[in-house]
């Protein structure tokens, strides 16, 4: 009987359909060969059980990536909600994959779902995970570089929702900076 | 209105048996 009751609950929607990619780098494919679609949600409960159905992110290897994204967004700079927009990025240590990679994580993928940002949540297209040798990545993209009002409130969210200390400091990125620099000399357009 | 939830909701939804 229990079992039937839970069944009859009605599943939390969340107000967007999130969509979860995988991207594995395999040398010999294109780079978009390597990219995969895995599966789209729009309640807490499906959230849930695709999360713990899915490796941890320190248990990938290197090279490949999570995205989440609203459901229609690619992630990808070149898809039309992303390119004049950009990221608020965290860069993390190697020994930070043990220790803080997948509580950042989950953490980002809370403040997706939850909508964490308030009226500035529309502006949210996505999050990235990278996982690499030389350190990983996580990334919360925004659609609208210019909106400096949103950009801003939503890093700053971000940041304490994160746990970071005051004193350290996570800048945004333009896509189109980053598209035509590597990502360590892309400058920053804000900081919070 | 805007679905809002905020992370302790959300957290206590992680290991109801209907997710696993």
């Amino acid at each position: 009987d229990v079992v039937i009751a839970t069944e009859n609950v009605e599943k939390h929607p969340l107000q967007s359909r999130w969509a979860l990619w995988f991207f594995k780098n395999v040398r010999s494919q294109p780079w978009q060969c390597n990219l995969r679609l895995v599966t789209t949600f729009n309640t807490v409960e499906d959230f849930w059980a695709l999360y713990t159905h899915v490796q941890l992110a320190s248990k990938l290897s290197s090279g490949c990536d999570y995205s989440i994204f609203k459901d229609g967004i690619e992630p990808m700079w070149e898809d039309s909600r992303n390119k004049r927009g950009g990221r608020w990025l965290i860069t993390l240590s190697k020994q930070q994959r043990h220790s803080d990679l997948d509580t950042l994580w989950l953490e980002t993928l809370l403040c997706l779902i939850g909508e964490a940002f308030d009226e500035h949540s529309e502006e949210v297209c996505g999050a990235v995970i990278n996982i690499r040798a030389k350190g990983d990545k996580i990334a919360l993209w925004t659609r609208e570089t210019e909106n400096r009002e949103a950009v801003t409130h939503i890093g700053r969210v971000y940041k304490e929702r994160l746990g970071l200390s005051s004193k350290a400091v996570i800048g945004y990125q333009a896509h189109a900076d980053t598209a035509t620099k590597s990502s360590s000399l892309t400058k920053n357009k804000f900081v919070v | 209105g805007k679905r809002q939830y905020d992370r302790d909701f959300l957290l206590g939804f992680q290991f109801m048996p209907a997710c696993v």
